[in-house]
């Protein structure tokens, strides 16, 4: 991802410009040049987020401030804490709604206006969704923000989610599924809402996969690395995370926060978490669209799997692997941190990728006892559903439903590996979920690591335990379910790059597709003769 | 632990659209209706008395309305933990 620093003449004069890091990396606060999202290639090919609306569901959008009220959306804009349609953040005495307000400024604040920072796509329209600031939430209130006029909202940014506190299981109930499927479908006249969502703060203790929300695959899940490429310390990992981001980190320079508009017509330098990072991507989606109006919902996940970077993101636990057709992947960082410039250039010419099918790749509903030491290991091998109409041949997502019960459920382990030989680990060690009554119940762990991979074959589900006292713990069922097309979602995109990821998957699916067909006549002249 | 039971309501409609909930909502004393989107006679209820979480379901509201013969079911919503990242 190197660029010359001083190729780039974007020149803005908002005082905060220069200490939005993760905009233009000229290795300010201590921080590593070159690693940021790359927006400055877009910004001069003339993508800016024109046409867009991105909405922020959280606690309201000061939209007085004189850094957001020219992108304010207020006819896509709606209060479901209080059934009105200004939602302008409650006031409270310690700054506690300031949160999508901030978030607001980090995907729509206006440009050279001399006043805070700037957008990543500073000429978007920003609507506000208040739904967090009532004494509780309800399906209802989270399924009427995330279905809230999607013909006119392209993009939903979420930065919040279950608490984060390493032992809840939680995830979208009934009406806001049905709201999610909906988008997905009919958003956007047909082409499918984007939904956005920051993956967790619960650093180590959690796993982002017992978060339904980011663990669907309806929903981009963005993690954050810092200023100089390292994991913030409340980085969740899990394998449903697609890309990253950037956000504060462990730094002491006060100025390594995120830089972005506050309640009241304030500015700050101290934006925080995951929740910085999912309205960025926010902002590079929304410059995408701009360059093409046509991409679908899983368009945009193809796009974030071929164009993000590993950049210098570095993550001192888990190794950077490459999956069956060659992506390179980071169990916390997914595929990489977002590059706009790349981005905005192959969404010009991308052409929608095929139908979408499913298949229940088989299913173990016998109980099984998971030993208190080594691992139940479960095989099922699948055709994918291949010669009938749902057949999968190249993978987008993949998930496990599983259904275990344990003595204590944080001290479970899972993983599985695809026939093409790629281990994603669905489940790491919560040392604080102490359950042992509930467990996981039909739950949908997702991996997004066996993108673009054959299925067929076998799969192997290994689960125990990690934890230092000995437990106990059957499994009821392990379903596998796998998403994708039958025909190859890359052939016939145009290359432009030929060192990109879309170059190498563009020529392995030619090699595979070569194959199949020779094969394929070989079988048949066989029979013949 | 039992649920927190809020002040939010959905209602399924047997027939006639928002012109009927509004209509129903005003009668059985909520401060408004709202057609969800997604679905064809679903509708949200909101705002039957002081905006409070309660342990015990609203039973005047929600017995009274259930029995009216445009209306299929009511389901008072639970209240549950969302947190800021």
């Amino acid at each position: 991802g190197y660029r010359e620093i001083n190729d780039i003449d974007i020149n803005m004069n908002d005082p905060l410009f220069t200490k939005q890091w993760y905009l233009i990396n000229t290795g300010q606060a201590d921080g590593t040049p070159g690693l940021d999202l790359n927006v400055a290639e877009a910004w001069e090919l003339g993508y800016t987020g024109n046409g867009v609306t991105i909405a922020i569901m959280d606690d309201g959008i000061d939209y007085l401030h004189p850094d957001l009220a020219s992108n304010y959306n207020a006819e896509a804009s709606y209060d479901f804490s209080s059934n009105d349609p200004f939602p302008y953040p409650r006031y409270t005495d310690d700054w506690f709604n300031s949160h999508g307000t901030r978030c607001a400024g980090e995907v729509s604040a206006a440009a050279n206006n001399n006043i805070c920072g700037v957008g990543v796509a500073y000429n978007s329209k920003v609507a506000g969704i208040r739904m967090l600031d009532q004494p509780f939430m309800t399906d209802i209130i989270e399924a009427s923000s995330i279905s809230h006029m999607p013909q006119v909202i392209d993009i939903y940014s979420a930065s919040w989610g279950p608490t984060d506190d390493g032992k809840t299981v939680d995830g979208p109930r009934e009406l806001t599924l049905q709201a999610m499927a909906d988008g997905v479908n009919k958003g956007r006249g047909g082409k499918g809402s984007i939904y956005v969502w920051a993956s967790g703060d619960g650093g180590s203790y959690d796993d982002c996969n017992c978060d339904g929300y980011a663990s669907s695959m309806w929903t981009i899940s963005i993690n954050s690395a810092i200023n100089d490429g390292r994991t913030a310390l409340y980085d969740e990992s899990c394998s449903s995370t697609l890309a990253s981001t950037f956000s504060n980190g462990r730094k002491s320079n006060p100025e390594a926060g995120v830089a972005t508009t506050d309640l009241y017509g304030n500015c700050t330098l101290r934006h925080s978490g995951t929740s910085a990072a999912a309205p960025e991507a926010a902002g590079v989606f929304a410059l995408a669209l701009e360059a093409n109006p046509g991409l679908t919902w899983r368009d945009l996940q193809h796009l974030t799997v071929l164009t993000s970077k590993r950049n210098q993101l570095h993550d001192e636990v888990h190794k950077w692997r490459r999956n069956g057709v060659g992506l390179e992947f980071n169990h916390l960082f997914g595929y990489g941190v977002l590059d706009a410039g790349s981005m905005v250039k192959m969404a010009k010419e991308w052409k929608t990728v095929p139908e979408r099918f499913h298949c229940i790749g088989g299913s173990i509903q016998e109980p099984r006892k998971i030993p208190s030491n080594g691992k139940l290991i479960l095989t099922l091998t699948t055709d994918a559903c291949e010669g009938k109409e749902n057949f999968v041949r190249y993978l987008e997502h993949v998930q496990a439903v599983i259904t275990v019960n344990a003595t204590r459920r944080g001290d479970l382990n899972l993983n599985m590996t695809s026939p093409m030989g790629t281990k994603s680990i669905l489940l790491s060690r919560r040392p604080r979920d102490d359950d042992s009554k509930v467990g996981f119940d039909k739950w949908p762990f997702m991996t997004t690591h066996t993108w673009g991979e054959d299925p067929r074959g076998t799969w192997v589900l290994e689960i125990g335990f990690a934890g230092s006292v000995p437990e106990r713990g059957v499994l009821k069922e392990w379903t596998l379910m796998l998403h994708g097309t039958q025909s190859a979602p890359y052939i016939d995109q145009i290359v432009r790059d030929y060192q990109s990821k879309l170059a190498m998957s563009k020529k392995k699916e030619l090699e595979e597709e070569l194959d199949e067909a020779v094969e394929r006549s070989l079988k048949s002249l066989l029979s013949k003769n | 632990q039992r649920p927190v039971l809020t002040d939010h309501f959905l209602v399924e409609l047997h027939e006639g659209g928002e012109e009927m909930a509004n209509q129903l909502a005003e009668e059985y004393g909520f401060s408004g209706s709202r057609k969800l989107p997604f679905a064809d006679n679903l509708h949200h209820f909101f705002g039957s008395g002081p905006p409070k979480s309660r342990r015990r379901r609203s039973v005047k509201n929600r017995e009274h309305l259930e029995i009216h013969p445009k209306v299929k079911n009511v389901i008072q919503q639970e209240g549950f933990d969302r947190k800021k990242r």
